[in-house]
């Protein structure tokens, strides 16, 4: 067997992207398209509300709705996408 | 599809735009193009006409920009955010902005068109063969004279067709040399420069002197980006350094080692562990024709769609044969109505053309009046309304406000501030119909009533009445209890609210349009997610729960919430 690849990671100079994790990843996104912002504009809360977000996320999307973050939403939110939020506020 | 609050268009059908400034990565007539055919997508549907303008203010403003460029959305370098555009309206609104941190191409790699040579413009053909080696980029080899170039077919030993390619020495754009080539070395602000530079600029581009000297004769013009340039980091429009060092480890092809996101980047120099300049390997790119035609859906009022294979779909997905989707022909001829004239687009197949509706003949659950026979219930005149702290069902009918209760409704009068009139027995009009109600709408175009009652729903047409049926006939499925509320929106469309979410019902196709349901409160935020009650009432959206009622305006924004007995019964 080949030893796996010891990656590591380096910081490009002028590389806007930082690494987010997953977490950082989900809360930009769901802030930056409007799933939270509705979330705490209704003031409803009948589940918790990044649970709920990422519902009506998964729902856009075409994903299952599960509420988690799993594997598939984290892909589809570093997905290149257009920039108007999904939810309009 | 999705339209913005209070179905934001235009209010003319000759709309403008104006191309502001280019991006590199293309030469300027593939851009244009690209717009021209991505407004075309939408004009081949509508009555929509697209004219460009070349000064002055154009409905559709379209413009590429980097990173913060000046509006409160920042793009976020390669990748990620792509595009964004404006609903219609004045100032920034109906604008087109693409970020130029991407790689703008066709949707399949460098989109590279040749000046000069004996092409006639045509774009290069990858991969060429020339002098028995393959090239997949432009080269400069066989010239003395570094210029790159390509051939225009497969073959350039035996078509002998070639061009030359985007390269600062060929040409620049923008700027104030009426599109000379760069003159290298040139003296900025006293200091020498053999290539282009961002220096002195804020936004990020390229830029050379076509001069000897900058600072005594102001000429200048944006650089073209080469094929094989990289694209970002910080050494843009520098070409790979094959092979370079990093780590300690020699490398004679892009890698993605020392990233966590897997994409592919060169340093441009022999060693990044030196000198630390890099920058990501040229890709497929995205098509601008592609992410075009979905921006100018929001320039003329189209929102996300959650439909995968829509052009509204938010996401990014290279397609090679385009053709507009069924969701987003509805969407824009919602907004502006189908094609009219030599070529007119019908309507779209799944509606009926005619005014009949597509009922079934399901006889079993169907009966027309009058053969029901059904005894009036005695109404209680000591019933009082306003001691009701919840109705079963708040609905419009004939412009009048009506309460219904337990087999019985009151009317408020629309032309008197007088108190409720009633009560008055369900059965009394509408004799096919249970005791309780949980909704009910006056379907606009034809004045035909829906009752519903929980999984079954009754349609009278003055006093004939189809019904019951199942609401699943309707297209709603069947884990739904009751039909809580309904929001009438015109051109033959309903919204039908049930417990968090809601549908949309194409009346006239008799069923529910693709994409639903949608969460209640991720269109109509800041109301209840639980009304029992939902109606539209003088331009007004109502959701009610328990005493009280939360009002919508057309903007969808909550402008006033109350008591149903004091507001609506003037109790």
């Amino acid at each position: 067997w080949s030893l796996p690849l010891k990656s590591v990671f380096v910081t490009f100079p002028g590389d806007i992207i930082k690494n987010m994790t997953d977490t950082e990843l989900a809360e930009n996104y769901l802030k930056k398209f409007g799933y939270m912002e509705t979330q705490k504009r209704s003031g409803f809360q009948s589940m918790t509300s990044q649970e709920k977000a990422l519902k009506m996320m998964q729902r856009q999307m075409g994903l299952e709705e599960t509420g988690d973050l799993d594997w598939s939403t984290i892909e589809a939110m570093k997905r290149p996408r257009c920039g108007v939020p999904d939810v309009a506020n | 599809y999705q339209t913005f609050e209070g179905d934001l268009k235009w209010d003319h059908q000759d709309v403008t735009y104006r191309i502001l400034n280019y991006s590199p990565d293309m030469e300027s007539s593939l851009i244009d193009d690209a717009f021209a055919r991505a407004f075309k997508v939408w004009s081949d549907v509508t009555p929509l006409t697209f004219t460009r303008l070349f000064d002055g203010t154009a409905d559709i403003m379209i413009s590429f920009g980097k990173a913060d460029h000046g509006d409160p959305y920042p793009f976020d370098g390669k990748d990620g955010l792509l595009a964004h555009a404006y609903p219609p309206g004045d100032g920034v609104q109906g604008d087109a902005h693409f970020d130029d941190d991407e790689y703008w191409t066709l949707g399949t790699g460098p989109a590279v068109k040749t000046r000069y040579g004996n092409s006639e413009g045509a774009m290069c053909h990858f991969p060429f063969t020339f002098e028995e080696k393959s090239y997949t980029t432009c080269t400069t080899d066989g010239r003395s004279d570094n210029l790159p170039w390509c051939a225009t077919t497969a073959d350039y030993g035996r078509d002998k067709k070639y061009g030359f390619c985007p390269s600062e020495l060929l040409y620049t754009f923008g700027g104030n040399a009426n599109g000379a080539e760069c003159v290298f070395p040139f003296v900025f602000l006293g200091k020498e420069y053999d290539s282009c530079t961002t220096e002195g600029r804020s936004d990020g581009y390229r830029w050379c002197a076509t001069t000897d000297n900058f600072d005594r004769d102001v000429k200048y013009g944006f650089c073209p980006t080469r094929d094989t340039a990289v694209i970002g980091g910080n050494s843009e429009g520098e070409p790979c350094h094959f092979p370079f060092v990093f780590l300690g480890k020699k490398y004679d092809s892009c890698t993605s080692e020392g990233r966590g996101d897997g994409k592919l980047w060169c340093a441009t120099t022999d060693s990044y562990d030196d000198d630390k300049k890099w920058g990501f390997c040229p890709d497929q790119g995205y098509s601008l024709f592609l992410v075009a035609a979905h921006e100018f859906g929001h320039a003329l009022g189209l929102d996300h769609s959650n439909i995968r294979d829509a052009l509204m779909y938010p996401m990014y997905s290279y397609v090679e044969n385009f053709s507009l989707h069924e969701d987003d022909i509805e969407g824009i001829q919602y907004l502006y109505g189908s094609k009219t004239g030599p070529d007119p687009t019908p309507p779209q197949p799944e509606s009926p053309t005619t005014d009949s509706y597509p009922y079934e003949t399901d006889v079993t659950e169907e009966t027309t009046e009058p053969s029901i026979t059904t005894t009036t219930r005695p109404v209680d005149p000591s019933q009082d309304p306003c001691k009701f702290t919840k109705f079963d069902t708040i609905t419009v009918i004939e412009g009048e406000l009506h309460f219904f209760k337990d087999g019985q409704y009151w009317k408020m009068p629309s032309t008197s501030d007088e108190g409720p009139e009633g009560p008055f027995a369900v059965s009394g009009r509408w004799p096919a119909l249970p005791a309780v109600i949980d909704s009910a709408f006056e379907e606009l175009l034809t004045k035909k009533l829906y009752f519903f009652s929980g999984t079954r729903f009754w349609v009278y047409t003055g006093q004939s009445v189809l019904g019951p049926r199942s609401i699943e006939k309707l297209g709603l499925p069947n884990s739904i209890q009751k039909v809580e509320g309904a929001l009438p929106r015109g051109k033959g469309k309903v919204l039908l609210f049930s417990g968090e979410n809601f549908w949309r019902l194409d009346v006239k196709a008799q069923k529910i349009d693709r994409g639903y349901p949608r969460y209640t409160d991720a269109v109509f935020g800041g109301v209840p997610n639980d009304a029992h009650d939902v109606f539209q009432y003088k331009g007004h959206f109502y959701f009610c729960r328990d005493r009280f009622y939360w009002r919508m305006n057309s903007r969808r924004q909550v402008d006033r919430v109350g008591y149903v007995k004091y507001d609506l019964l003037k109790c």
